[in-house]
């Protein structure tokens, strides 16, 4: 799967991708205080494309543990279970679910919106593949606007950014490619090569992807995510990321 | 649809008559049924002969049209108000020129018998229409076709076309007639399409292999439901919408449940043992969270407990042992047992034992008049109306052939309920357990569907209490003709702790390919199925109108569809005439006063010696209509 973070203060977008194995669940939010976990499942494409198996996330878990809700989103379907019941919601209709301030809303073959209390807002997109494609699957994309109330002790691969970090892109040079300049970014401190280039964003106009350009970071966003990418994996669908 | 001779082989027969073809023909398009039955018959006899055409449809089908054709001169039908149909036909009558129609009520059918004197030589075609609305009923639509040639046919044909643009879940003939013919029935089944045809020659027809009786005498059964991928399904054609909605994978609401069981001394017997199976199956099946008790009522009321208690293992068994120790004897004092289940469904609401988003539910069995206590009808209703709380529901089943089912279905419909006969005999139980599983499974409260204004008009009942598993809920209307090409829809419901909102969006005439390149289709499905919902609505409320001049408007409405969507309701008959208006013959809406016993509405023959042989159940309403001159008109407009 690929990341966007959009730096509102730098003025920037940052992106990167995380090649892990198919099946590995990786953290995207953490936010111990509010008790919500946001997980992503990884799924392969049907077979390798110019010697690359492209990856994505297949399954997106959501947990909040205040509610005691979890959410699970796949192509297939959409679960919703509580204390008490478990309810499957089809991506063939648009159908919404009001439960107690938690708002779950599938617009149909399109996105799911999940609303808690009107102050959190996560979005989960819908990527059909045609069916007999030899190599693209059906994938999942999830957003999350910046305006999304997370608590300062949230982490994860997105999470951690909830807090915008000092970043500044300098010295663009010609790379290798000459389409794809390079530059040098400056996180915190630490220095890493950029290169730059786009990436497709279906939030602004769903099913038809915007092309966003952003400053790429190599080796699964190695120096611009805090640690290491593998200290993102956790055990279940609804697991909290721990350090 | 004339007569033609393109088969000289003979069918040897003992009374010379010769059945030369028998056609039945059913095409379903959305659910809706339009079925035709056509029967060409030849009087070989050097002497004038009756003719009999004898049918059977399905109860809840409307009949519209009938049509004869003798020797060449045809005679058609058309509807008309009851009293407008009598007079006409009276004239007729006065000149000896009317012949003989009957309508009958049995237990799910209605027969419909038409018989001429026909001169020797001569040639009869009789055909007749009908349409009906399937129902879903645990998950299934079912169709059936009664197929009863009555002697051996040249040619013998039944075709059933469906089309469901939904695309079929699945598809089965559970009864082909007799086993005999299983292999005979052919399915043929596509995605959106299937087709079920029987052709049995003439020697497949027979009995046995030297006889000339028919073994074709029985049902043909066909059962299918539609693909569920999506909860609602909007259907927009011709100028109508049709909108079906069905969801599945909802967790179950808790109910409250009381049961309310007749123990007087007519149950004793198969019906008792029956209804105590039944019962130990349904005690069986409720769930944890649902919370149940037992009112058995004859003369007197006992319960087996005072309040309702949720359905553990221990209280369902100890509720098991009840029934089971239950001798049926005494009275029946239906109004106290009702108004005793009310009580304690409103004491557990008041005490705030009822959980918020559960369904309260009253299900009444029972095989007789009241007999104790209060015994006006239209008391006991009032009762119960004026007791019960809006948002609890009573159900009713009436056992056997005493029963009230009038009285018992007018109680279900006033309080939101629903009502089903269920039939005394050995497969009592398994019918009592048909009838609660259909309740068995609330998913839905509070339903309500919703259209742009601007868009639809004349939409049928559009809220509804609660929605069941394996049900489906159906609401037609007619577009404006000024309406946006998209009609969109808006269904709210309360599920097990949550509110759900469906919105559905569907492009206007979508069909119309599908429909264009179906041979088989009927095109006016939508028109037809909004007019039956309209008027069946109109029927209940009819029944529940206060006033007079209510009553008096929704008759004119019923009277008027009725009249504009060619149906036989019961206010209206369709009059048969020939050409030139010398001969005619009336149908009429047979009435239920009784229930299950047959009822002969109208018998009134041009020869009437050869009225058919009464058969035990007939027999004693049959004679009650002799002479015919007397009796016909009252029967006819006993409205």
């Amino acid at each position: 799967p690929h990341f966007i973070i959009n730096l509102p203060t730098s003025q920037i977008n940052v992106c990167f991708n995380i090649d892990n194995q198919p099946g590995s669940i990786l953290n995207l939010v953490s936010d111990p205080e509010q008790g919500i976990a946001v997980n992503g499942k990884i799924i392969a494409a049907k077979k390798a494309k110019s010697g690359k198996l492209n990856t994505y996330f297949g399954t997106i878990g959501m947990y909040f543990k205040e509610q005691n809700m979890k959410i699970e989103i796949s192509p297939e379907k959409i679960i919703v279970k509580d204390a008490f019941y478990s309810r499957m919601m089809s991506w063939s209709e648009s159908i919404s679910m009001d439960q107690n301030g938690f708002l779950v809303s599938v617009k149909k073959n399109s996105n799911v919106t999940i609303t808690v209390n009107e102050n959190m807002k996560l979005l989960v997109v819908l990527h059909r593949a045609w069916k007999k494609h030899p190599v693209n699957v059906d994938f999942l994309g999830l957003y999350i606007p910046n305006e999304t109330k997370f608590s300062a002790a949230t982490h994860g691969l997105i999470g951690q950014f909830r807090i915008e970090p000092e970043v500044s892109v300098y010295d663009v040079r010609a790379g290798t490619d000459p389409e794809k300049p390079i530059a040098t970014m400056e996180k915190n401190g630490d220095k890493l090569t950029v290169t730059r280039g786009t990436q497709k964003e279906y939030l602004t106009h769903p099913g038809m992807p915007t092309s966003v350009t952003c400053w790429f970071v190599h080796n699964n966003g190695k120096g611009f995510i805090d640690g290491h990418y593998k200290d993102y994996i956790v055990p279940q669908i609804y697991s909290f990321f721990k350090r | 649809s004339v007569l033609s001779d393109d088969d000289e082989s003979e069918v040897f027969t003992e009374d010379s008559i010769t059945l030369h073809s028998y056609k039945v023909e059913s095409t379903i398009t959305s659910h809706f049924v339009n079925t035709m039955i056509r029967s060409k018959v030849v009087n070989n006899a050097k002497h004038p002969q009756n003719i009999v055409f004898d049918i059977q449809v399905p109860k809840g089908a409307f009949i519209n049209n009938f049509t004869m054709n003798v020797n060449g001169i045809t005679f058609s039908g058309s509807i008309k108000e009851k009293s407008v149909a009598r007079n006409l036909y009276s004239k007729a009558r006065a000149r000896g020129k009317a012949a003989g129609l009957m309508r009958t009520n049995s237990l799910d059918l209605e027969n419909f018998k038409a018989e001429l004197n026909v001169p020797p030589g001569s040639k009869v075609q009789f055909e007749i229409h009908y349409q009906e609305a399937l129902r879903r009923k645990l998950g299934v639509y079912e169709h059936a076709l009664y197929i009863q040639p009555g002697r051996l046919a040249k040619h013998l044909e039944v075709d059933i076309y469906i089309t469901e643009p939904q695309g079929f879940g699945f598809v089965n003939v559970p009864k082909t007639i007799t086993e005999d013919f299983a292999g005979l029935v052919k399915i043929t089944k596509g995605d959106k399409k299937a087709h079920i045809s029987f052709k049995p020659t003439l020697d497949e027809q027979r009995t046995c292999p030297t006889c000339s009786t028919t073994a074709v005498n029985g049902n043909l059964l066909v059962k299918y439901d539609v693909k569920r991928e999506q909860s609602s399904h909007l259907q927009v054609f011709n100028g109508y919408f049709l909108h079906f909605f069905a969801p599945d994978n909802l967790p179950p609401l808790p109910k409250n449940i009381l049961f309310v069981i007749d123990v007087s001394g007519s149950m004793w017997g198969l019906k008792m043992k029956q209804t105590v199976e039944a019962m130990k199956s349904i005690l069986e099946d409720l769930r944890p969270d649902d919370q149940f008790s037992i009112v058995d009522f004859n003369h007197n009321i006992r319960c087996w407990k005072d309040e309702l208690v949720y359905a553990s293992s221990v209280e369902k068994e100890d509720a098991s042992k009840y029934v089971q120790r239950i001798q049926p004897n005494g009275g029946t004092n239906i109004n106290e047992a009702l108004l005793r289940a009310i009580f304690i469904l409103k004491e557990a609401s008041n005490k705030g034992l009822l959980e918020p988003n559960s369904v309260s539910l009253i299900v009444l069995v029972s095989d007789g008049d009241p007999t104790v206590g209060e015994l006006k009808l239209s008391k006991i209703q009032k009762n119960v109306r004026t007791n019960i709380r809006d948002d609890f529901s009573l159900h009713s089943l009436g056992i056997g052939f005493d029963v009230d089912y009038d009285f018992l279905e007018r109680l279900a419909q006033e309080n939101h309920g629903m009502a089903q006969r269920i039939y005394g005999n050995q497969d009592t139980a398994a019918q009592l357990k048909e009838f609660y599983n259909k309740v068995s499974t609330p998913l839905l409260k509070n339903i309500v569907v919703n259209y742009p204004m601007e868009a639809v008009s004349d939409v049928t009942q559009n809220s509804f209490h609660n929605y069941f598993k394996g049900d489906e809920i159906v609401v037609a209307g007619k577009l404006k003709p000024e309406s946006v090409p998209n009609l969109m829809s808006i269904i709210n419901a309360n599920s097990a702790n949550a509110d759900l909102t469906y919105q559905l969006i569907e492009e206007a005439e979508e069909l119309n390919e599908l429909f264009e390149e179906s041979k088989h289709v009927f095109p006016d499905f939508a028109r037809q199925y909004w007019a039956q919902l309209t008027i069946n609505q109109l029927l209940a409320e009819r029944n529940l109108a206060t006033t007079s001049a209510a009553k008096r408007n929704i008759t004119q409405t019923i009277l008027q569809l009725s009249i504009d969507h060619h149906f036989v309701t019961p206010f209206t008959s369709l009059l048969i005439e020939s050409e030139n208006g010398n001969e005619r013959m009336l149908a009429d809406s047979p009435r239920d006063p009784k229930g299950g016993c047959c009822q002969t509405l109208v018998v009134n023959a041009r020869v009437p010696p050869n009225l058919p042989q009464p058969t035990p159940e007939t027999g004693a309403q049959q004679s009650k209509t002799a002479p015919p001159d007397v009796m016909i008109p009252k029967l006819v407009d006993d409205d």
